[in-house]
């Protein structure tokens, strides 16, 4: 069977100063992806690997770049899932972390449970032996400006990222 | 947020996605990226799908299983992709994307939103596009 693999960096209304890296950073991860396919890898290695460059790629809204909460910090949301045994891995709320999807694959892989949250889901990061990073790590200038004018300006949360809020969406 | 669906040689479908979230969320929220049928789904039998966009209102339609059950009753991935999403908004009034691949390696890329970046390399060709309708090419 021929392979093939897709990727998206996210929907909404992305400022236009944002589209060259969006495209320029959906490129480079669906070409990764592509190459494990094209090598003779697993579908779940390719699709965690395109996710944790786009996690790593600052223009995205994942990892590294992630928007904040009201608080000012960033808590990520992953999921991965299997298609050929239906095995599904989930985190939420996971903090200081490089790559939740990742985290995502070994909750699927090495617990009974399909999601972790919160603290529950740093402290199996920990256990695993995946770093936690200094607080504030994953925050981006981007992502403060954004919260910034969301406070100031308040506006909608479903379409953040146009002229008038330079946020992104989730 | 980011997500990514592949099809193996081997015929075996997985899904990924992962999210910051929505900018200026209260402390504590969970997305639909972390909900198995909302953010993502994969099967064997049907297909793999990542969603993405305005998560609360993607966890009220299942956004992810609810296009593979399209694509299981007959319809094609684009159309799959773009009915759940066209049905999302037309009832929640809000907007996200989904991206698809069927069992047999067709593809769906759709949105509500005024843009959704995306790219797939079939063979030695690569297909992108941000813009509603748009559908860039380029050789690798």
């Amino acid at each position: 069977m021929e392979p093939i693999l897709i990727v998206h960096g996210g929907a909404g209304d992305i400022k236009d100063s944002r589209v060259p890296d969006k495209i320029k950073g959906v490129k480079i991860a669906a070409k990764a992806g592509y190459k494990i396919l094209k090598n003779g890898g697993t579908a779940l290695d390719a699709v965690e690997t395109a996710v944790r460059i786009l996690e790593d790629d600052e223009s995205m809204n994942a990892g590294r770049g992630s928007v904040l909460n009201l608080d000012g910090e960033v808590e990520m949301d992953a999921s991965i899932m299997d298609g050929s045994t239906l095995a599904a891995g989930a985190v939420t709320i996971v903090r200081d972390i490089a790559h939740p999807i990742s985290l995502a694959r070994l909750v699927m892989e090495r617990t009974p449970h399909v999601l972790l949250a919160g603290p529950g889901a740093n402290k199996f990061a920990e256990e695993q032996g995946i770093p936690r990073l200094l607080p504030g790590s994953l925050i981006t200038p981007f992502a403060k400006e954004a919260l910034k004018e969301f406070k100031k300006k308040g506006g909608s949360l479903t379409e953040i990222g146009g002229k008038d809020n330079p946020g992104d969406v989730g | 947020t980011v997500g990514a669906v592949a099809l193996d040689s081997q015929g075996h479908l997985a899904a990924a996605t992962s999210t910051g979230g929505i900018n200026g969320k209260m402390v504590g929220r969970s997305s639909d990226t972390s909900l198995i049928g909302s953010g993502t789904y994969a099967d064997d039998e049907i297909g793999g799908v990542s969603t993405t966009g305005h998560g609360d209102s993607i966890i009220k339609v299942c956004m992810a299983y609810a296009i593979l059950k399209n694509i299981e009753n007959g319809s094609d991935p684009q159309k799959a992709t773009q009915s759940v999403l066209d049905k999302m908004s037309a009832k929640l009034n809000n907007t996200a994307g989904a991206i698809t691949i069927s069992k047999t390696g067709e593809i769906g890329v759709g949105f509500s939103s005024k843009r959704m970046s995306w790219a797939y390399q079939k063979a030695d060709t690569i297909y992108f596009g941000i813009e509603q309708e748009e559908v860039q090419s380029e050789k690798v």
